[in-house]
Order: structure tokens, then C-alpha cells, then sequence
């Protein structure tokens, strides 16, 4: 799975998502990536893209957890996320990257490792595969 | 507040830290390459949208992940294709699933988003909303990568060796995602 959020100078957020989906999958099995609100969630308050185990992200309603956290709490893209990674998934479940509407970006994951890479205009850039890089 | 940012990611899960230098050296290449152009978008005034679709798009004909080329096997040894985009200014969201031909599924649920009356279009439905666009199309093989296929005869070998029915339940548990 691959996704990217992006917050523009015209304070806009945006969130994709791009899958092939769990090797040997059957049935017609698809999972959270093109489930608005559980792999791929944009709204004025967040962008969210998702990636893991897409029944667990499903069941959680992830993305939009995370979006809705933030809004009805008052709580950080940081901290919302983190709620999402630690208390509402399991360890091994999933990874989120998100972008907030002032442009902070939080990458989380409970999983050993997650493909991920950031930027913004002050030039904070990151690119990191595992946990503890 | 910043002017701008972005983030992408290219999977998540087990990914061994025993990775040959090489390999994690494509790795990063890849996710800066796309980084990169998520940046040009951006710092020249562009939407979010048009850096979201450019970004995931540059990840889709990337090998590497597990998206567009380089898409893992189904079952029946094909590949299938999901995607969706959503535009947090004004809620509009596009969605296709299962789809086999198209050769970057992002930038087709973007038109389903832009175009259509509806968000989300499955399968044979979604491969004849694409006959009315202008996405690129391509053979099902185009998907193909010698990772995948190699990754793929394993679990093959793995589920007949498997003795008892599997269950849907002990059949995602024992997969690999992301």
C-alpha cells in the first residue's frame, strides 16, 4: 500500500491511497484503502492515509477516528493518532501518516516498520523505514 | 503554521532490518523520489490534490511497493487494484476497487471524484467507468514483478500444504498487508 497526505498554501488538505491488497487475497477481499473514513480520510481538520492490516483499520474506522479525535477532543494530530496506534489497534495492526490544517505531520505505527517520508516548507524533512531510525 | 507539508508512506509491517545495503538504498531512493515530487507540487503553488495524486502516482510505477506495478498476486494469480482520494476543502472523495487494467487507480478515482455523481465504483463497473475516461490502461501483466510472483508461489505452497480448510478468519491473520 502507498498513500500520501498533503496540507497547500492555500490551506488545503488532500489524502490518497493506492493498494494491490494482501498477497493470495480471495473472494473479492478488499480492505481499508478505498474505504472513505477508514484507509483514506480528508477533512479541515486532517488528512489521513493508512496502511496495515485492513480489517482491523476497517473495524476502527481509522483515518476518521483519528480526524474526529482531534476535532471533538481538542487533542493534536500527534496525540489522536496516538490514541488510534495504541488504544484502539493492536501491536502489529497498522501505520498512519497524517498532516493537521497548520501543517504538522505525524507518522505512527505499531507495526516493526512503515515506508515513510515527510516535508515541509521550513525544509524538516524525513525518511525513515523502521521504528528506531 | 506552516505554508505547506506532506507525508507519504509506501506500506507498513514486518520489513527485516537484515535488508541487503542495496536494497534499503532503493528503498530510500524511492520514497525520496516521490518525496520530491510531492515538493515541486507544493512549493510552486499547487494543490494538495494535484501533490497527493502526483505523489501516490510516482509510488504506483515504483516496483518496490505494493500498489500499481509491483502489485502482489491474487489468489488466482492476477492483480487487483484499489484507490481512493478525498479533498478535505470540500469533502469530495472518490473510491474504485478491483481494478485490473488501470494502469495508476489513484488518478481514476480522482475522476470518479471530479466527474461522476458517485464516490466509489467496484470491478467490471469500475474497469467500464475507466473506458470513458482518459486513464491509461494496460495489460493485467504490466502488474507483474518476479518479488511478487516468487512471494506469491510461496503462499501458494504454504495454504496446499495446509491440511485442514483454512478460515477466513485464520487466513488474514496469517497474511501480510500493508
Amino acid at each position: 500500500t502507498v498513500g500520501a497526505v498533503a496540507l497547500d498554501s492555500e490551506g488545503r488538505l488532500a489524502a490518497a491511497t493506492s493498494t494491490g491488497g494482501m498477497t493470495n487475497k480471495q473472494f473479492g477481499r478488499v480492505g481499508d484503502v478505498p474505504i472513505i473514513g477508514s484507509g483514506t480520510f480528508a477533512n479541515h481538520v486532517a488528512a489521513v492515509s493508512a496502511t496495515g492490516w485492513g480489517e482491523q483499520i476497517m473495524r476502527n474506522v481509522s483515518a476518521n477516528t483519528i480526524a474526529n479525535h482531534m476535532e471533538f477532543t481538542g487533542s493534536s494530530l500527534e496525540e489522536a493518532m496516538n490514541f488510534v496506534v495504541t488504544e484502539r489497534l493492536n501491536p502489529g495492526d497498522a501505520g498512519f501518516i497524517g498532516v493537521d490544517s497548520l501543517g504538522n505531520i505525524s507518522m505512527q505505527m505499531n507495526t516493526a516498520g512503515m515506508f515513510r517520508a515527510s516535508l515541509d516548507a521550513d525544509g524538516n524533512r524525513t525518511v525513515m523505514i523502521w521504528q528506531d531510525e | 503554521q506552516k505554508e505547506w507539508a506532506i507525508a507519504l508512506h509506501g506500506g507498513a509491517g514486518t520489513i527485516s532490518q537484515d535488508l541487503p545495503d542495496s536494497v534499503k538504498a532503493r528503498y530510500y531512493a524511492g520514497l525520496e523520489e516521490a518525496l520530491r515530487v510531492g515538493e515541486l507540487v507544493l512549493r510552486d503553488g499547487g494543490t494538495a490534490l494535484d501533490a497527493v495524486e502526483n505523489v501516490v502516482n510516482t509510488l504506483e510505477d515504483n516496483p518496490l511497493f505494493n500498489a500499481g506495478r509491483g502489485a502482489v498476486f491474487t489468489a488466482e494469480g492476477r492483480h487487483e487494484l484499489d484507490a481512493a482520494i478525498m479533498d478535505g476543502s470540500t469533502l469530495a472523495a472518490g473510491a474504485v476497487t478491483g481494478l485490473t487494467t488501470v494502469k495508476n487507480p489513484v488518478s481514476l478515482a480522482r475522476i470518479v471524484m471530479q466527474e461522476s455523481r458517485h464516490i466509489f465504483f467496484s470491478g467490471v463497473g469500475a474497469e467500464e467507468y475507466a473506458d470513458q475516461t482518459s486513464v491509461e490502461r494496460v495489460d493485467n501483466d504490466y502488474f507483474h514483478t518476479q518479488n511478487r510472483y516468487e512471494q506469491w508461489q510461496r503462499s501458494q505452497e504454504q495454504a496446499s500444504a495446509e491440511s485442514t480448510p483454512m478460515t477466513m478468519e485464520k487466513w488474514i491473520e496469517d497474511s501480510k498487508f500493508g
